[in-house]
């Protein structure tokens, strides 16, 4: 199986669909094969990426791969890309999952069944904002955990939240479980507080360092994404940036941001 | 009892929080006595007006206020201005009253209980990214709800759900229940796609007109809240915009959205 990274943050609007979308399709275009799962019952990366799930049952989801993993599908959403789609379905998911056997494990399940159809080579995962059944599948499946956040103070306030669950999902579930950083989304260098925030975090992550402590390596991934209005108005359609701007800065941005990013699949 | 407004939508990082401490603070400018209700778990409302909790339960909070309405207190917060502050405890509450008698009204209860104690004009309420017990709470204690958005393409795929709720509360607890209309934070004039946002939220509302849902009256409330970095800076340290940057485009945009706003607590 491929490496797994869940894009996760239980604040909602900053920016995990859109870093989803922009990073797998800037992989895609480095020539990696991107599996990208849209694990939010809002479909915003499904919709980002113009993929239309059919009424009647056609179009394999998350939703069916959850509830039978082993005949999980995807759909081609690009070159070297391939989609799990998501729907409003999957919103009823977590209670029909609520006392299954192994239900935090479903989605690791599809994931080692669609890889095993088809050579990939990353596999990165869009979590909705919140910390219940959808995001723990996603914690459960994934070798590392990637915080899209801002450079907001209150944006300080929810990550210790979520890295206590990463931790305890790593030790009821998967040991495995690394941080490997966060990415800095609708970045305003013209900030006053922006610079301060950027420590804290770097302040933060250095003092974990070698504590045995998932984000023990974590860091900031380079470089922040800056705000950029065509981010926001690709999703209308259907396009990642680099189809509908692809001379903007959000381009060149997500861009480097998978250049850096290749440098963590593949430590070597 | 003053007049309420629920300050609602479920998707997170839209403006709601920063819309009402702002407004609240524009209100209270402008000689009304306003209550600021705290009902986040995440605190933000609390955090953003400078009102520390204390570690020994002196301060009353929402919390205190669920479990006991009668005896609700607040916090003075400025001149003109009340919180009832959150903290983290608040999360607990939904599994802790998730069975308790009148579970949706404890709210309102709370409200009459505190604006018997001191003269209120005006209510607003800051609810969680969510449409979970607490959210209900402050639907079932409303007069009106106000919708914080912003104008992407993304953002009007939630408002649909948010309307739905709205009008099974209506039904169930509350037929009074109004929407009052939509603020536009974070507003881009720049962006292409704004004013086609814009106009599909106008058309929704027109469309709505005389149907006799909870929506028939709403419209887009005017001006929109231009994104302005100092909006975002206020919070960390303890104030509102026209403390902490009286002169910035935010101050003056919201400072508009109240003189506008009033027109609503008194429709005569
Ligand atoms: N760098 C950016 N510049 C401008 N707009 C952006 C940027 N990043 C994201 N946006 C816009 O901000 C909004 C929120 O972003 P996004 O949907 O990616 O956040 P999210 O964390 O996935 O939200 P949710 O919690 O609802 O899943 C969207 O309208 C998106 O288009
Ligand atoms: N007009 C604006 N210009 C610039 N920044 C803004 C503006 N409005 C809000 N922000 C910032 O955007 C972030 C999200 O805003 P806010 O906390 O008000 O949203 P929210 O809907 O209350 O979020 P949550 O769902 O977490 O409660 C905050 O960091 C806030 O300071
Ligand atoms: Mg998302
Ligand atoms: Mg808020």
């Amino acid at each position: 199986v491929p490496k797994v990274f869940a894009l996760m943050n239980q604040k909602g609007g900053v920016g995990k669909s859109t870093t989803a979308v922009n990073l797998a399709a800037a992989l895609a275009r480095l020539g990696k094969r991107v599996l990208l799962i849209d694990l939010d019952p809002q479909a915003h990366a499904t919709l980002h990426l113009g993929v239309a799930v059919e009424g009647d049952g056609s179009t394999p989801t998350v939703y069916d791969a959850l509830l039978e993993p082993n005949t999980a599908d995807v759909v081609p959403a690009g070159e070297n890309l391939w989609l799990l789609p998501s729907e409003t379905d999957l919103a009823g998911v977590e209670a029909e999952l609520a006392q299954a056997e192994g239900r935090h494990h479903r989605l690791r399940l599809a994931i080692e069944a669609i890889c095993r159809a088809r050579p990939i080579d990353v596999v990165l995962i869009d979590c909705p904002p919140s910390l219940g059944l959808l995001t723990l599948n996603g914690l459960a499946a994934a070798d590392e955990v990637v915080i899209p956040m801002q450079a907001h103070f209150l944006a300080l306030h929810g990550v210790g939240k979520l890295l206590e669950t990463v931790r305890l999902v790593a030790q009821q579930v998967r040991p495995s479980l690394k941080v490997a950083g966060v990415v800095l989304c609708m970045y305003d260098q013209q900030a006053s507080h922006t610079q301060e925030v950027v420590g804290d975090i770097e302040a933060f992550f250095a003092e974990a360092r070698d504590r045995g402590v998932p984000w023990q390596r974590a860091r900031v991934l380079w470089p922040p994404i800056r705000r950029n209005i065509k981010l926001a108005e690709a999703p209308s359609f259907g396009q990642s940036i680099f189809e509908y701007a692809p001379q903007a800065a959000g381009a060149r941005d997500y861009a480097a941001l998978a250049r850096h990013f290749l440098a963590l699949l593949d430590p070597s």
